[in-house]
């Protein structure tokens, strides 16, 4: 799995043809909101979960 | 015939008149746990036809002196229902005598995938005419093949033989013994590697979490089969190490809209390693079977 790939999947999922640029000082106040947070933890907790069960 | 956009077409019937014999085998304990099917073949023996009817045969029809074999999966589905899944077809001549070899991987592949307690292995086996006319040859009503004796086994009945392969020396090893580093005589194991997100520059600003992550990846080499298979598969490359279930990658991002960042959730698909085996490249692929 090289950094290529993954920039370029992550392009693909979000329909991107290159990198955005983004103001570093915009990110640094940005805050991610609970329910954002509250997805991802669910999105990684079904992930582990396929992990543990296995095949 | 219900249509108004067709014009109504008369057709006939042509019976196929096809002989069908059905073969049961049970499998349970044939395959070992830690085995992997790599071919399995159905052996069936021609009885010879006699002069008398092969030389009437001849006569009549000349020009054919074939008929049709197929080799079909039959399923009983949990509904009662039957479901079949043709798994080799061939002509045999009437002249041929002997053992015929049919390869039945596929149909025995399918049976794996069914839930336990499974059902014997059902292999169909029609004889047709070659083809279907007024004057098609009768030749299938002549090839006949050698069934179970009864009360016993005999040497002509049908034959099913299995090549598998030992998984513990021909498979995969699990994880990678992280005390010793992977060299060339490793044999194909699941080792950590980790993804370091934060040290991209691409992702500085953009992926938000996680910082990295464990994708692992597959090493080492895998034993190759020596073993001279009945049916030799054209395409069939030698066994790799390889990937073959992964996971996907939760990602938060900030994406820009309407002028200003906004975190975003993103899934990345095939990003971590779940389990790595030996496979050739171009061998069958088990499929999903519908309920």
């Amino acid at each position: 799995l090289s950094e290529e790939q993954i920039r370029d999947s992550l392009l693909q999922q979000l329909h991107l043809s290159e990198v955005p640029v983004l103001d570093k000082a915009a990110m640094e106040e940005l805050v991610i909101p609970a329910h954002v947070r509250a997805q991802y933890v669910a999105l990684l907790q079904r992930s582990h979960r396929v992990l543990s069960r296995g095949k | 015939r219900f249509s108004q956009k067709f014009q109504e077409v008369a057709g006939r019937l042509l019976a196929s008149e096809a002989s069908r014999h059905l073969l049961v085998f049970g499998m349970e304990q044939r395959l070992p746990p830690d085995s992997e099917l790599v071919q399995a073949v159905l052996r069936l023996f021609q009885e010879p036809v006699p002069r008398a009817a092969l030389r009437r045969q001849e006569r009549l029809f000349p020009r054919s002196a074939r008929a049709r074999v197929t080799v079909e999966w039959l399923r009983v589905r949990d509904d009662g229902a039957n479901r079949t899944s043709l798994i080799d077809s061939r002509l045999v001549s009437l002249h041929d005598s002997g053992w015929k070899a049919f390869d039945v991987t596929e149909a025995v592949s399918l049976w794996q995938q069914l839930s336990r307690p499974r059902q014997p292995l059902l292999l169909q086996v029609s004889v047709q005419r070659e083809h279907l006319g007024p004057l098609a040859s009768e030749a299938h009503r002549l090839v006949r093949f050698a069934s179970q004796a009864a009360g016993g086994s005999g040497p002509r009945e049908p034959q099913l033989e299995l090549h598998t392969l030992d998984l513990k020396a021909y498979g995969a090893q699990g994880d990678c013994d992280t005390e010793a580093p992977a060299t060339e005589g490793t044999l194909c194991c699941r080792q950590e590697l980790y993804i370091d997100l934060q040290g991209m520059k691409w992702a500085e600003n953009w992926v938000l979490e996680p910082p990295g992550f464990l994708a692992y990846e597959c090493v080492g080499s895998c034993q190759q089969s020596q073993e001279s298979l009945p049916f030799q598969w054209p395409f069939l490359g030698p066994r790799q190490c390889i990937a073959s279930e992964t996971a996907s990658l939760p990602l938060i991002v900030s994406i820009q809209e309407g002028g200003r960042a906004r975190p975003h959730v993103v899934s990345l698909p095939n990003m971590r390693v779940q389990k790595c085996s030996c496979a050739s490249d171009g061998a069958p692929v088990p499929r999903e079977l519908a309920p």
